[in-house]
């Protein structure tokens, strides 16, 4: 068991270094070590994030933008240890300048050919990036309806 | 496997029979605060499984039924179906399309179906088994997950990562 | 000492009926009521909010943006008891749509007669209301400088 | 009584002095993720007398100085200055400029200022009594608060209703 553990994780690993530098820049520093090797199968996941130039101490004192990108790379560093048949996204594009909201975008948009992506937005940029968009409303109020938009009348 | 429809009916905001299709690789889901669309998550994450209402904002199961609105009584019952297609064997069994139900009545009785045929909440976690799928995965990401991720809340990086490996 | 809160209470109710009406809907239903009304200094204070048309049990089955218009106009309703000199908004209309947005700005513009307003915000329309923008930016790694900002070069 | 600037210098990712005027009702802070906006915040909430390092997302007070970049040492100190126009003689004290100034060195030593001549924290305190300016005010308001207020956590809504009551 302990095996099959660290197999994985040093897969995982790889995966976040990939991600990481995909979202952030190439070159950032970034890493996932166990705090406690010698108890693999208990240990707690540390993670490392220091993007360009910075020199945090923890990933606490990373910005609401950066600490959102890096759960983010963890998250997909497990989707690409298994790829889940379909993934859902709500809002997590909120905390992003447009800059990130484009390499984000750009990530799902590559993951899409292996998986499909359902991605709750109030984002025009990525509203602009899927294949077809649904709208909610309560034109009746407090009851929800789905209608197929047209993305050029949008909000 | 691929997503073709979700059918929502009676669940939370959704009081009319509601169809979404998936027959596309990205799609959006897009409208004003309040309108519903967290609540189309909801769903999914409730007809594959989630047995904790805490996970869907709500403080005992009943709050799932449509409570009623200016116009409208409150409903008796939440249907949420969810089709597949069984690309690559995927899923464990040999059915090519395979949707799932799950109903929720005000008087407690809960009912899962795989192809309108009753069953058990085990076999709907047997025919997800290695899949990826399940209600808390590291496939259905919200906002909040993010701080929990950063501290580590209750150990939530360790679980996630049982759940991929 | 009693006395002096149930005043105070009094006051903050009547404004957040105000400003929730101003936030959401004309007429929409809201309240704020003492648990424990027989121990006034200790009782917490509970929170109802019914936007159009709807009947939440609890004000946690609203959704993202409507807890945020939720605890904004209970925040507010307490700066109209007492207005402070300045106030300072960091990324708060992130889980707003548009429509809620301009809602949000222009009640803040409207305090801005009696205080000044600090807004940190990726938003295009926020940007667009306020008098003056500062930018900071990174453009050497690590290190924070402010530049006074073209509003049309932004982001 | 009007803000109308903020001195920051070695205080997070401020490794120079730089300077914010606040001559407007409404100003805009904007820039890209990571570059130093809330850095700011945290600077205002400091500089009023914040004392827990949590409330400003680091471990220890030291975190606050600037811990140096891939083209820079660390610096040595953390020094911030708020600026106010004492108009309503709303403030504690008869000058009608008040700059109150907070310093905080690596050795763990920290000096309050206002206009330039030392005082105690107390001092900052009093000065600013019975104006709703405070570093836990409900006129800070950021984003992680909106789910405390919604939960009601550690009785969120009766501290901020004692504030301003
Ligand atoms: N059982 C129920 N019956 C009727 N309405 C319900 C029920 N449960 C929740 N709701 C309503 O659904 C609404 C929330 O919808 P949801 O959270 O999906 O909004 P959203 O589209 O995600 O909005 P946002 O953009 O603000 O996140 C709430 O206003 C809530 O009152
Ligand atoms: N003592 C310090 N020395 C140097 N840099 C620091 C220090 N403390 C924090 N930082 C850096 O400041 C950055 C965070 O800045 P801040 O939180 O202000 O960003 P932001 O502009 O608010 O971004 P966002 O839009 O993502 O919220 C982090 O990258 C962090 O590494
Ligand atoms: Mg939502
Ligand atoms: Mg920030």
């Amino acid at each position: 068991a302990s095996e099959k553990f660290l197999d994985a994780f040093t897969r995982v690993k790889a995966n976040f270094i990939t991600v990481f530098q995909k979202l952030f820049n190439e070159g950032d520093q970034c890493d996932l070590y166990l705090e406690n090797p010698d108890d693999v199968l208990e240990s707690k996941i540390e993670v490392v994030a220091k993007p360009k130039g910075k020199k945090p101490s923890t990933i606490t004192q990373l910005s609401g933008g950066e600490k959102t990108l890096t759960a983010i790379a963890l998250l997909f560093s497990l989707y690409l240890l298994k790829p889940a048949p379909f993934c859902i996204l709500d809002e997590v594009d909120a905390p992003l300048d447009d800059n990130n909201v484009g390499k984000f975008n750009n990530m799902i948009r590559e993951f899409s050919n292996n998986s499909q992506f359902i991605i709750v937005t109030h984002n025009k940029a990525t509203m602009a990036s899927v294949d077809v968009i649904y709208g909610v409303t309560m034109a009746e109020p407090g009851v929800s309806r789905l209608v197929p938009v047209d993305f050029r009348s949008l909000e | 496997m691929r997503l073709t429809s979700l059918e929502v009916k009676g669940f939370k905001s959704f009081a009319d029979k509601t169809v979404i299709h998936f027959n596309d690789n990205m799609t959006g889901v897009v409208g004003p605060n309040g309108c519903g669309k967290s609540n189309v998550v909801d769903a999914i994450r409730w007809v594959i499984g989630e047995q904790k209402a805490r996970m869907l904002r709500s403080g005992k199961m009943e709050d799932l039924i449509f409570n009623g609105s200016k116009g409208r009584n409150a409903s008796q019952l939440a249907e949420v179906s969810l089709t597949f297609e069984n690309t690559k064997n995927q899923l464990g069994t040999e059915f090519s399309t395979v949707r799932i139900t799950r109903m929720y009545f005000r008087n407690g009785e809960s009912e899962y179906r795989i192809n309108d045929v009753p069953c058990r909440l085990k076999d709907i976690n047997n025919l997800f088994m290695d899949t990826g799928v399940s209600s808390d995965s590291y496939a259905i990401i919200e906002l909040k997950m993010i701080e929990e991720i950063i501290s580590d809340r209750e150990n939530s990086r360790r679980h996630l990562f049982e759940q991929a490996a």
